[in-house]
């Protein structure tokens, strides 16, 4: 029962664990959405080719709609002749195979036949088509074609990937892709039966040698000899970070900072660098931590949308979650760093950039539980700061709400599921009625 | 028609079959090789 149960039987790790996934789940942006650079192509008042449904013929036959609304990849077709009439509206996904350009029944030979509530509404029905479709707009004719290379992904099974090690946040190990839905990779690690979920471009997976190439913790393989079919996964397949100069002015340990917390995603918390890699990764610790050994540090890179400079809750009017223990309430950074003898992180430092997502409060989409990752779920844009979007889950408490940058990997548009066969967890209300 | 503002946009016949007939008429379709 999604993340509610696991969290009352969640042990340390597997807190850790869900920690780590939810702070590094935001990754890249909508761009790897299936059809995510050719959907500015579709708006309303495009024409399709739809199989109608308003018919006593038994043969299937098609007729014109154009789109009224579209929502993620789902639009509000009316069938043309309708004019205003919304009764017989329907919501469909752009992306079946039932969606075609206008034009392709002809070149398929199948007539296009009015529907039967509509049929003796006009009398000359090549006149009004004319009239309708000239100098509109429809698909491409290879949309389809675009639609089946949007499917493909590069990841293959048995493609071997860094990931990070979920019984030790701090450090990674190889891990084995055993399925790919939607650009989503199923991983089980190469010794053990453990498997996670997490998108080809999440943060948290990374070709092989890239934890020794920037000093982060490993756990070497004892598998001394590769199964029949295994490679390495590309370098080029993996997300790409920005180069920053770590020559100047730069992150040091002990720096104080603002991070997502990690065990509560909830959560924005007071946070601290507790070691600097190379190629801009660093590794952050929650202030207040009961684990003593580091375990719990978890990988950022400086330029991740889920860190911010000392103040930036208060800014944004966010709750900052305090260090675990301190008492003097309410926080006032000006006096933590006093009594703790450290320094904030430069401002400048941090990634300011705030892409023109579109994203609106109220708006639903399909958002992962990064509590529990291989759940896709039905979720709601409850609060938007800059890039940092506040996801609520339908029917669930508020206390199950992320925060979830806005070029995250992890969110999807309405439709996404069906689209790509992954499934998707309806609201909780409604599971509970089935 | 007024051309669309995105300029991958393009003209095209498109062949309509109904069961009175088949005609063509001039629809917009975006266009990749633009």
């Amino acid at each position: 029962a999604k993340s509610k149960a696991g969290e009352s039987i969640c042990s340390s790790v597997g807190r850790a664990w869900r920690f780590k996934a939810r702070i590094l789940g935001p990754s890249l942006c909508k761009m790897y959405v299936p059809m995510g650079t050719c959907w500015g192509d579709l708006a309303e008042g495009v024409m399709v080719e739809v199989l109608n449904s308003d018919t006593n013929l038994s043969t299937k036959v098609y007729w014109v709609a154009g789109i009224v609304k579209l929502s993620g990849f789902k639009a509000l077709l009316r069938y043309e002749g309708f004019d205003n009439d919304t009764s017989r509206d329907f919501w469909c996904n752009l992306c079946v195979p039932e969606i075609h350009h206008v034009g392709w029944c002809a070149s398929s030979g199948k007539p296009l036949v009015p529907p039967k509530s509509i049929q003796l509404k006009y009398s000359n029905w090549k006149a009004f088509l004319v009239k309708r479709l000239t100098g509109a707009k429809t698909l491409p004719p290879d949309f389809a074609t675009k639609v089946h290379e949007n499917m493909q992904f590069p990841f293959k099974k048995l493609m071997r990937v860094e990931v990070v090690d979920k019984t030790h946040l701090c450090r990674t190990r190889v891990a084995l892709v055993e399925q790919v839905i939607g650009g989503r990779l199923r991983l089980v690690y190469e010794e053990g039966s453990d498997d996670f979920w997490c998108h080809m471009y999440s943060p948290l997976i990374h070709s092989i040698g890239w934890s020794r190439s920037i000093g982060h913790r490993f756990k070497r393989s004892d598998v001394s000899k590769k199964i029949d079919g295994q490679m390495d996964a590309p370098a080029q397949l993996f997300a790409k970070v920005k180069d920053v100069d770590q020559n100047g002015e730069w992150f040091r340990d002990r720096m104080k900072l603002e991070a997502i917390d990690p065990l509560n995603l909830s959560a924005i918390s007071v946070a601290t660098v507790r070691k600097v890699l190379a190629d801009g990764y660093l590794m952050i610790g929650v202030d207040g931590s009961e684990v003593t050994d580091g375990s719990d540090w978890f990988c950022y890179h400086s330029t991740s949308p889920s860190i911010f400079p000392a103040g930036f809750c208060e800014i944004n009017n966010i709750e900052l979650t305090h260090p675990r223990g301190y008492t003097k309430l309410p926080f006032k950074w000006f006096d933590y760093l006093r009594e703790t003898s450290s320094i904030a992180a430069p401002v400048k430092l941090f990634n300011k950039d705030v892409p023109n997502h579109g994203f609106r409060q109220g708006m639903k989409l399909e958002a992962v539980d990064l509590m529990e990752p291989r759940l896709v779920c039905v979720a709601t844009v409850t609060r938007i700061v800059h890039r940092l979007l506040r996801i609520h889950f339908d029917g669930w408490e508020d206390e199950y709400d992320q925060w979830v940058d806005c070029q995250s990997s992890d969110l999807y548009p309405v439709g996404w599921c069906q689209l790509t066969g992954y499934q998707l967890q309806p609201p909780a209300a409604q599971m509970a009625r089935e | 028609a007024v051309e669309p503002s995105s300029r991958k946009w393009e003209q095209k016949q498109v062949q309509i079959k109904t069961m009175e007939g088949e005609f063509s008429v001039t629809m917009w379709a975006s266009d990749d090789k633009k």
